[in-house]
């Protein structure tokens, strides 16, 4: 299994929808400060149900929807989608592709759907651990975060071993 | 009969060993398995009032200590990770470099992961603390690795970008809108961070 | 007659706007004092059962909300940063990038040392985050003020090292002994870091 | 007043004695990856007073001892002196040189000199705060600190200043 393709749309620095096509092997995202490469993480980990606004560097899960800029109006909803391609996986039993959509609007409304169908995050949750993507995405290091595996207690790392297995 | 999470951590513990020799060279390292320890809960007993010895202290009492000295509550059980790099003496994680630290917090996920793989890994600016012959023992490993799992890895280094199978520019333009075009790269078969040698 | 600490944060406040245009060219930023708000302390009062208005609740509430909404306790008195890059809109300081965060900090630490010096600052690692065009514009800054202090800079980049008067090679021998040997840099006349426009 | 020379003994990765002599202007420490170059920053911190040793990276103040290599033995004392070239500067009624020099040994026991005299660590902070470099020693900033500047509370930021000021 591996990450497909990432559908961004009003999430920070993405107000128009920007399709990003992935491949399996290594892919390299570079450009300067500020440009927006780590916010693609972020779409990512709130994609895949990220319930702490902090961990996506805002205050409110609303800091998250694209604020404006000079001539560009703030957008009023946040959508990302993610599809997994499942082949040759467990968790593709029915489908080729799993596809993971979140949106979230002004007032705090939100919603997930699975394969096109309205769910809650906890089926979210559920098929992310099939495919071993643990409920902590200890699959992803965040800028800045690589030290904390060292200095964090030694039963932290006891979860993560735990989670992935 | 083990459990999963014993099959898994003794698979990530051979795999640590292993990958601190390749990111530290001419050192070692390991991950130990803490055991829970009964927690030491005082009860009043009939002692000598002038006795001092703390009155529910188990044979354990010194590991439990060691396990977390700052947290009586803690029940010891965690992993413990000891590395030594080449010619330095073992001491506390705590005092190694911020380039030595990100080696072996990287070695670490990267046990984890030969034990029991996710889909995908985003590493983002995971390598901002080492120096650029650390870069490229961590950029062996990702390239050893893209295999089994697919890497995402986000970075402003020149360096990193060697080892792309495909490369995704990103700019930022007016309105603070972001920008981003994606090219694959030719990888030849002498490709300079991957070792002849079978990895 | 103003305390020795508004004559120092005036200074600051003047600085730092300056370094925020330097550092984020096109862009804007600047500190701003936040008032001590008086504490609010809930107090019993005869209000209609129905009322949900807030009993204790003066008109600068709103300020000492957005001072520190997760202390209460907080008098919110400090200083706000406030930056916005080019072509962006004013936003939570926390959603900046890495590389941003730690432009928006230097520029603070210098507006400080330009208000009131202290006699040598030592920079570690501090340019880590930051891509080559801004590594420049760090070491334009540090290059200007070595004037009116002096800076040990603490790097594992080339790039720094062409900022130096001085260079300190440090090196790692056997039994984990480190070695420094330094040399002396000339510095040209014309000097890549700094712009012949008076700084 | 710029800092004139460190002579570092018995701490962290320098166990035999290490003179160090400083310039005004720029130096650019450099080297690879855990070769010594933030245990210089901890000497200067280190010998400046700090109390924690979180922040010099131990766990208890002891670790900064020398604890020995391949073929070397740990030492038993750490010191550190380092010598602030005073001229012209207020602090510089007597001495054109302060000297402040600390040690500590294996068993805890440590002590601190001003200009060759034991004092108490108060007299170093007193003669510090002549010279402008504050209790926080707002002007080194360790590894990875950076950011911390701008995640800190308001009230911190304001804190630095008056200790400045
Ligand atoms: N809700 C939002 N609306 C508009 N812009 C936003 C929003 N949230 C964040 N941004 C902008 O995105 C930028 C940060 O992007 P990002 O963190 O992806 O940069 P980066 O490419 O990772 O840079 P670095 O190399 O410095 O880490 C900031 O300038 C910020 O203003
Ligand atoms: N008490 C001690 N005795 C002996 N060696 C020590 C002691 N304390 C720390 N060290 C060693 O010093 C090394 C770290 O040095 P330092 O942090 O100065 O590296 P650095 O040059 O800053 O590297 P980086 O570029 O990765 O930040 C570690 O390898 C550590 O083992
Ligand atoms: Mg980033
Ligand atoms: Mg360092």
């Amino acid at each position: 299994m591996h990450l497909k393709s990432i559908s961004i749309k009003g999430f920070k620095s993405f107000p128009d929808r920007m399709n990003l096509v992935f491949s399996p092997g290594v892919s390299v995202i570079v450009g300067p400060n500020g440009c927006g490469k780590s916010n693609i993480t972020d779409a990512v980990l709130w994609a895949l149900g990220e319930q702490s606004p902090t961990t996506v560097r805002g205050s409110t899960m609303q800091d998250v929807i694209y604020n404006g800029g000079a001539g560009q109006k703030p957008r009023r909803e946040a959508e990302v989608e993610v599809v997994l391609d499942a082949t040759g996986s467990a968790a593709a039993e029915q489908f080729a592709e799993i596809s993971i959509r979140r949106t979230l609007d002004r007032d705090g409304h939100g919603s997930y759907h699975l394969n096109g169908a309205r769910c809650r995050l906890a089926d979210v949750i559920e098929t992310l651990a099939d495919a071993n993507l643990g409920g902590d995405m200890h699959s992803v290091i965040g800028q800045g975060k690589v030290e904390s595996i060292v200095l964090s207690k030694p039963r932290e790392r006891r979860l993560l071993v735990e989670e992935a297995a | 009969i083990r459990t999963l999470f014993e099959q898994t951590f003794d698979a990530a513990q051979d795999n640590f060993s292993e990958l601190i020799e390749h990111l530290f060279p001419g050192g070692r390292g390991r991950l130990r398995l803490l055991e829970p320890t009964p927690k030491l809960v005082p009860v009043p007993m009939a002692t000598a009032p002038d006795s001092d010895a703390p009155a529910a202290a188990p044979a354990a009492a010194t590991e439990a200590d060691e396990a977390d000295p700052d947290e009586p509550g803690d029940d010891g059980a965690g992993i413990e990770i000891e590395v030594t790099p080449a010619g330095k003496a073992s001491r506390r994680l705590s005092l190694l470099s911020g380039g030595e630290k990100s080696l072996v917090a990287l070695a670490f996920v990267f046990s984890v992961f030969l034990a029991r793989p996710s889909p995908f890994y985003i590493l983002d600016e995971v390598e901002a603390a080492l120096d650029d012959a650390n870069i490229d023992r961590f950029l062996q490993l990702v390239r050893r690795f893209s295999d089994r799992a697919q890497f995402v890895v986000v970075t402003h280094q020149k360096r990193t970008m060697d080892a792309a199978d495909v490369l995704y520019g990103v700019t930022m333009g007016s309105g603070g809108i972001s920008k981003v075009i994606s090219r694959r790269l030719p990888r030849s078969e002498q490709d300079p961070l991957e070792p002849t040698a079978a990895a």
